[in-house]
């Protein structure tokens, strides 16, 4: 009689075998069902890009292309689906896509381009697919990549939109600085206020939300970087926005309070070790009409200044920051027509669009870094909670 | 290993487009 003996992991190739006739099962149970805060959450971080991968290299071996196609076309489809049906949900568009960059990395890892092997090992390159080359397929995923991410930054843009302006303008954390409230005042009101406002402190919590999941699902860190800074510019094209609509939000202490604000920000990316990612220069032009508000605003000097200074705003938006701003207490005046004059004419010749408001709905091109993976395929074990035991490892 | 003179195959891809259309949740889908 035989015996069961359970096959060394040395034995195994790093495939995983399957009934055509349980392609739909397979991406039903990975993918359409499998829920990422539940069952994924104990998953070692691209898990089910793995097993897909593992299933079309045995499609591979076995010199099927229609089996190849139709895995990739039901895979995908179902990635598809899924982001239909809980797009708004931040976990689920962020699961999938560090899911689709996972897979999409595995087919160009294993593809045997040599340009794509030399981080490989000598057992990785001999799990490259055998018969088929895919990289047509490899831009239609790089294609629904750039979907999903789309999707990412829509659905992080609608939990974010509500906070940016009560977080970054209104909300007063500098106590005492602004001159026409008494502090007593101000604190009775904004305890009211507070149970539904949102304040830098909502805003930093939520940020390090979207981070930690997006670390938890294994995201790319390249990619991460591009994600948090599409956030910053969110949220600086936002606040200056507001800015420049609101007399109210055109003072000195204003100017403190966003510049505050923007060093929290800031600290956020040092304590992320994102400080390169070019967020924080998106920040720039809220940055400059923070100091607008502050510098001085009165000698053909300062206007010299002033306009060394906001080379990140325009024409437009200095003007109309000059023209807002409202002295809040006794040391400080309202801007002269005849500086604002000067300034208009020193900036004459500026090559620039006269645009006063930023675009908030602007998206950085995305771009997917190749990102190999040191896991030994034939090391992949597939938990029995996802229900795939139709799966056979070879 | 596979022998490095044995090219591989091609497979055309169809658009995302195409694929959608080639629903394979069709059944499930309709009312």
């Amino acid at each position: 009689r035989p015996v069961n003996i359970p096959r060394r992991e040395k034995d195994f190739q790093g495939m995983l075998e399957y009934k055509q006739e349980d392609e739909l099962k397979l991406v039903k149970n990975l993918i359409l069902e499998l829920k990422p805060r539940g069952v994924a959450v104990n998953l070692i971080p691209g898990l089910p890009a793995y097993i897909l991968f593992m299933c079309l290299r045995h499609a591979d071996y076995v010199n099927d292309d229609q089996k190849v196609r139709t895995l990739l076309t039901s895979t995908i489809n179902s990635i598809k689906k899924i982001l239909k049906k809980r797009g708004d949900d931040f976990e689920t568009v962020s699961f999938w896509l560090s899911n689709t960059c996972r897979f999409l990395h595995c087919l160009k890892q294993y593809s045997g381009d040599e340009s794509f092997m030399k981080h490989n090992t000598p057992k990785q390159n001999e799990h490259c697919l055998s018969n088929f080359d895919l990289a047509e397929y490899r831009q239609v995923l790089s294609d629904l990549a750039i979907q999903i991410y789309q999707q990412l930054i829509k659905c992080m843009e609608n939990i974010l939109q509500p906070m940016i302006v009560s977080g970054m303008l209104e909300h007063e954390t500098i106590q005492g600085v602004s001159g026409v409230k008494p502090t007593g005042l101000r604190k009775r009101t904004s305890s009211i206020a507070d149970e539904g406002t949102y304040t830098l402190e909502s805003i930093l919590r939520q940020l390090s939300a979207f981070h930690s999941t997006m670390c938890q699902h294994g995201t790319d860190p390249e990619l991460i970087k591009q994600v948090v800074k599409q956030q910053f510019y969110i949220i600086g094209a936002v606040t200056l926005n507001n800015l420049l609509l609101r007399k109210d939000m055109c003072s000195w202490s204003k100017g403190m309070q966003i510049r505050y604000n923007v060093s929290q920000l800031e600290e956020w990316l040092r304590d992320k070790s994102l400080m390169m990612c070019g967020a924080k220069e998106t920040l720039e032009p809220l940055i400059q009409a923070a100091q607008l508000l502050q510098v001085k605003k009165k000698t053909d000097e300062d206007a010299e200044a002033i306009c060394s200074l906001c080379n990140c705003l325009s024409t437009a938006q200095i003007v109309k920051v000059l023209n807002l701003y409202t002295p809040v207490n006794e040391f400080e005046e309202r801007v002269s027509v005849a500086f604002i004059r000067t300034i208009q004419t020193r900036l004459r010749d500026r090559c620039e669009t006269p645009q006063l408001l930023m675009d908030t709905k602007v998206i950085y091109p995305v771009t997917f870094p190749f990102n190999p993976s040191s896991l030994a395929l034939e090391s992949i074990q597939i938990p029995g909670s996802l229900n795939l035991g139709f799966l056979t490892r070879v | 290993t596979r022998p490095a003179s044995r090219p591989r195959i091609l497979l055309k891809a169809p658009t995302l487009q195409e694929m959608e259309e080639m629903n394979i949740f069709e059944d499930e889908d309709s009312p």
